[in-house]
């Protein structure tokens, strides 16, 4: 109690999502074909390892993360260090089942650690390019992304905490978006 | 089929709708 969106919010996001949706699919083509900085070297489709340092950056990758992971990089070279942001030059080259992929490994990392800035950005962008109706894989990976969200927003202290609204955003999207609705944050 | 740049997005419009839902964020 009182750590759980109003209703009126929600359903403001969802109707926001759905409108970014569009113009992702806009968009699409345009920035699918922009050519990419040299320094990003998107990973294989199957390197797991690989996916988690370029989303989450080396620091959080090796478990060595000392600075502000909202810190904005030097150069373009310290992306690798914190990771690549999901730009739409990015995400818009991924097809539904790297992108799947992609999600499904995040959602891995997340379950067994804390919830971070990046985590959050990457997460919502992937969400906000899966395409529906999803598949059986998709809705198992989401459910299991709110499930997560939710508990740990159970551990959170206090209603100020930064990673509250990020939670609640993700369970929302899940639940009323993509229509989880026995996940949903009842009003 | 020509696009309209105004209808193109900014390469971080992504994170910029991202950080702006967080931010409206309100809780019941």
């Amino acid at each position: 109690v009182g750590f759980s969106p109003s209703l009126r919010w929600q359903q403001q996001q969802v109707s926001n999502f759905s409108d970014i949706r569009q113009s992702i699919a806009k968009n699409r083509k345009h920035w699918s074909s922009q050519t990419l900085d040299d320094n990003v070297l998107m990973p294989k489709l199957a390197d797991e390892e690989g996916w988690k340092r370029f989303c989450l950056g080396e620091k959080l990758y090796l478990g060595t993360s000392s600075c502000d992971p909202d810190e904005e990089p030097e150069s373009a070279l310290d992306y690798c260090k914190v990771g690549f942001p999901p730009f739409l030059s990015i995400v818009s080259r991924l097809n539904q089942t790297t992108l799947l992929m992609v999600l499904e490994i995040l959602i891995s990392w997340f379950e067994e650690r804390e919830f971070v800035p990046q985590l959050g950005r990457w997460l919502y962008a992937l969400l906000a390019c899966l395409e529906k109706p999803l598949l059986p894989e998709a809705h198992s990976s989401i459910r299991q992304l709110a499930r997560r969200c939710a508990q740990f927003r159970s551990t959170l202290e206090s209603r100020e905490d930064e990673k509250l609204p990020a939670l609640n955003l993700l369970i929302c999207l899940v639940a009323r978006y993509f229509e989880q609705s026995d996940l949903a944050d009842q009003p | 089929e020509k696009s309209d740049d105004s209808d193109i997005w900014d390469d971080t419009a992504l994170i910029k709708a991202y950080d702006k839902a967080v931010t409206s964020f309100k809780t019941a």
